[in-house]
């Protein structure tokens, strides 16, 4: 059965595509078969692993509002045992379509049963908002990732998102398990970066990862490339953190 | 009359919220009667204002569902030109509630009619999504201001925000127009900082601000000491760059 992760937190910017883009490649690369989810009506996971969005005939929109079955949803990346489910902008239409539908939070999870079996992991990237489909996304998951970027902001928004996480817990997904905190963006030049990551590890030091992810232009370049960091630039230190958190999701979950 | 001044992006990160607080600044610092009004659940123009969110009666989410009048909502700064509506948390229950109210869109602008007259710029910091908050601040708005990261992802979104746009003026705001879009963290050591400044000129050239901020880390560093930079680091080149802004502003609104 698949370990699905969701990657959320409704603070913008602080590496939620880049940790799904990259985490899911690494997995990939570790030969887990992974899937990757883009639960963002933006659509920067499908533009990031290069595949163009004016291409495709059916985006997870279709599959969510039942049009199409889970399987045609599945399309191919540049790795061998990473696929994808692209978005799209109609994904938008969503929220206001299943407004009405009694069952409007469980529609990602019953979408990706049908998968379950397909693959080891499947990785969930979301917008930056507390939505319906961020609650579709932490409903359908097993656990959850938040990436938290070493910036003053940075952690005021996480008290609001971890009781977000406590509802859903008793209403929609008893069994959703917080997987950990991500530091991405570290600034090893900045005070301000080193000051944000002990305030982090004063007060979630449980909860932390071990890899921190540096600030690191090969990730920002990537994407323009439409590749994850390990086809584009496998030596860079962007590279080799993401690879390090997927070993460190192995362990936590393929383990012993 | 006040010149009511929306920023939004949906894409998260991009500096909404440092462009709100620091153009803010800029303007009341030269001499604009300015209030500037946070649309964030997660309120961090707030916090980054120095205000004590736990400390505070009212917030703007008191005045949108009709329980308080304007007036009582504005409190001061540190600048004596600058007045501040706050935001909390609870403001993510606005748009639940109001989802059956025909008005919805409107209780932003009936809010702010009380105080057109008492400010010459209002300012609306919004949250990273196209929600009923944000469409509220674009229909109480002038003018938008669309703060566009120099990254990759940046112009992916800029499309769907244009759209969007546009049927708020046709519906909504027949009176919005576009105030600029304005480059924020240029990073001048990376290619990609200038080739994605390159590619919003080729494509976005009338729009563009003259004023282009940088990254510069005492932006970041201004709001853990709950300043607008130009009262933490007067000379920095984050606070030259707002103050450019803010007198390209006034020649644009308050000009002969
Ligand atoms: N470690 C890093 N070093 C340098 N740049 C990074 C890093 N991580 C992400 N970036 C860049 O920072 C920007 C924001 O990251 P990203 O888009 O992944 O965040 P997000 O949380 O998904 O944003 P949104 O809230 O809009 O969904 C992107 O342009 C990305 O390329
Ligand atoms: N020019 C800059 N140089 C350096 N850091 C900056 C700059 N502008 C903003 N920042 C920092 O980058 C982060 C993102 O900026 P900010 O929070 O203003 O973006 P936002 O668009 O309001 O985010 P959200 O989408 O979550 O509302 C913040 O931590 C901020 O302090
Ligand atoms: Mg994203
Ligand atoms: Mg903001």
């Amino acid at each position: 059965m698949a370990q699905i992760i969701c990657i959320a937190n409704q603070k913008g910017g602080v590496g939620k595509t880049t940790t799904a883009i990259n985490l899911s490649a690494a997995l990939a690369v570790l030969e887990q078969r992974t899937l990757l989810v883009d639960c963002d009506p933006q659509a920067n996971a499908t533009t990031g692993v290069g595949i163009d969005k004016s291409a495709i005939d059916k985006t997870l929109y279709h599959g969510i509002i039942h049009e199409t079955g889970a399987k045609r949803l599945v399309v191919d990346s540049d790795i061998e045992t990473l696929k994808i489910i692209p978005s799209r902008v109609e994904l938008i239409g969503f929220e206001v379509e299943m407004m009405s539908n009694p069952d409007r939070e469980m529609a990602l999870k019953h979408l990706l049963d049908e998968l379950e079996t397909s693959f080891d992991y499947i990785i969930l990237d979301c917008p930056p908002s507390l939505s319906l489909l961020t609650i579709n996304a932490m409903t359908a998951a097993h656990s959850l990732l938040i990436p938290v970027q070493c910036e003053f902001y940075a952690l005021e928004g996480l008290g609001q998102l971890l009781r977000t996480v406590k509802r859903i817990k008793q209403r929609l997904n008893p069994k959703l398990k917080i997987s950990g905190i991500l530091l991405t963006m570290l600034d090893t030049r900045t005070n301000l970066s080193h000051q944000v990551a002990e305030n982090a590890e004063k007060y979630f030091k449980h909860l932390l990862f071990k890899t921190i992810v540096p600030r690191n232009v090969k990730l920002g370049e990537a994407p323009s490339f439409g590749k994850p960091i390990l086809l584009y630039d496998p030596d860079s230190l962007g590279a080799l953190s993401y690879f390090s958190l997927a070993k460190e999701i192995i362990n936590k979950y393929s383990g012993p």
